[in-house]
């Protein structure tokens, strides 16, 4: 599925 | 990255640096609630799953490894340092964690982000550190007084979700142009945790009185 949100952040 | 999260995330690590100088300088953890220190542990844990998996920046693996190393080395004095573990006040760290735990755990199994093992581990992550501040302001009203290095501990430890805040308003404006509930709301639940404390902060900052919580 889709990757969550924001997953760039700590 | 924008200057709302690199502030943000510097404010975070600060409130960790600020936290271990206590520990490490002081030998002592008088006034911190270890059950907060074990939900940190466990949101970053759950939350970093992708360490090895996703790739996104040195800055982003270096500091996930910071933050999952110092949360666990805050947890090991506090817990097993012969010094240190003998000032923790155990009798006054009475919040129920394991509700949190568990009723975080439910909630991301009925609100995930999206049903993944990975997923639902970060959601419940997500959830776990909107709440896992409460046993140590829970602990705070019941310390007589809280001295300066656990205030400003609290304090840059609340300001860094408030900046993600800002971080979040700015990337919505600037490139996602999405609703993120999950992360927003639960953002918005963890700071306002803190209103009552950033208030008697920062009286106790302009009046220069030692802080103090109401019970």
């Amino acid at each position: 599925g889709p990757s969550s949100p924001s997953k760039d952040e700590l | 990255m924008n200057v709302f999260r690199l502030a943000g995330d510097m404010t975070h690590l600060l409130s960790i640096v600020v936290l271990l100088l206590k520990i490490r300088t002081t030998k002592s953890c008088a006034g911190i609630s270890l059950k907060t220190q074990e939900l940190y542990v466990l949101v970053f844990l759950t939350r970093y799953l992708d360490l090895f998996t996703r790739y996104f920046s040195v800055y982003n693996v270096l500091m996930k490894l910071i933050f999952i190393g110092t949360s666990v080395a805050i947890f090991w004095y506090m817990r097993y340092h012969k010094v240190v573990k003998q000032t923790y006040s155990k009798d006054l760290d009475s919040f129920r964690h394991y509700h949190l735990i568990l009723g975080c755990f439910l909630m991301a199994l009925l609100i995930p982000f999206d049903f993944s093992v990975t997923e639902v581990l970060w959601t419940f992550s997500i959830y776990l550190e909107a709440v896992a501040i409460l046993p140590q302001l829970v602990l705070l009203q019941k310390s007589r007084n809280i001295d300066n290095l656990t205030g400003n501990y609290v304090f840059l430890l609340g300001a860094y979700r408030a900046l993600y805040l800002l971080n979040w308003i700015y990337r919505f404006f600037t490139e996602i142009h999405k609703i993120r509930w999950i992360p927003w709301i639960s953002g918005l639940v963890q700071t306002a945790l803190y209103a009552d404390f950033f208030y008697y902060y920062i009286q106790s900052w302009r009046k220069h009185e030692e802080l103090k919580l109401p019970a």
